[in-house]
């Protein structure tokens, strides 16, 4: 069978959809000061799952404010200046107005995402940590 | 503060995947 680290090496996906692989990228981006930006990608899948389950309102509004409030709403964080300001605004509008829906971070998801996958995803490929790994 | 920080980590953990 194919190794998991070569897997890895595939797509992002297969990296995030394996735990020492999410470890080893998390290792790589804190070096870089972006952890931040998996966190926050976890995050959004984490509050879909939650957000499409019944019940317990009070947790999804809670918990979108604290996404907002750690990711979105400080200008010089990593995620934030990563996402682009339409974007940002229509997550703002969702929580002021609580508008919560299993959709609100989407799109901020999808742009952290590529951004994962043009830059921070190469370069881990490439980088000491996982060659001394491989 | 804690609180938030606390169900902000309860809701990336969810959304790993779990150990093979």
């Amino acid at each position: 069978p194919t190794p998991p680290y070569l897997k890895w090496a595939e797509s992002l996906h297969s990296l995030l959809d394996d735990q020492d692989g999410i470890l080893l990228f998390r290792t790589f981006l804190k070096q870089e000061e972006c952890a931040d930006m998996l966190d926050f990608w976890f995050a959004c899948s984490g509050f879909r799952k939650l957000e499409a389950s019944e019940g317990n309102e009070e947790k999804k509004v809670k918990l979108a404010k604290a996404i907002y409030k750690k990711y979105i709403l400080d200008n010089n964080g990593i995620v934030s200046r990563q996402i682009k300001p339409a974007t940002k605004s229509f997550i703002k509008d969702c929580v002021m107005k609580l508008h919560i829906d299993p959709a609100m971070f989407d799109q901020a998801q999808t742009e952290i995402q590529t951004m994962m996958e043009e830059n921070t995803y190469p370069l881990f490929l490439k980088s000491d940590i996982y060659l001394e790994y491989t | 503060i804690d609180s938030e920080d606390d169900l902000l980590q309860e809701c990336i953990s969810s959304a790993m995947p779990k150990k093979k």
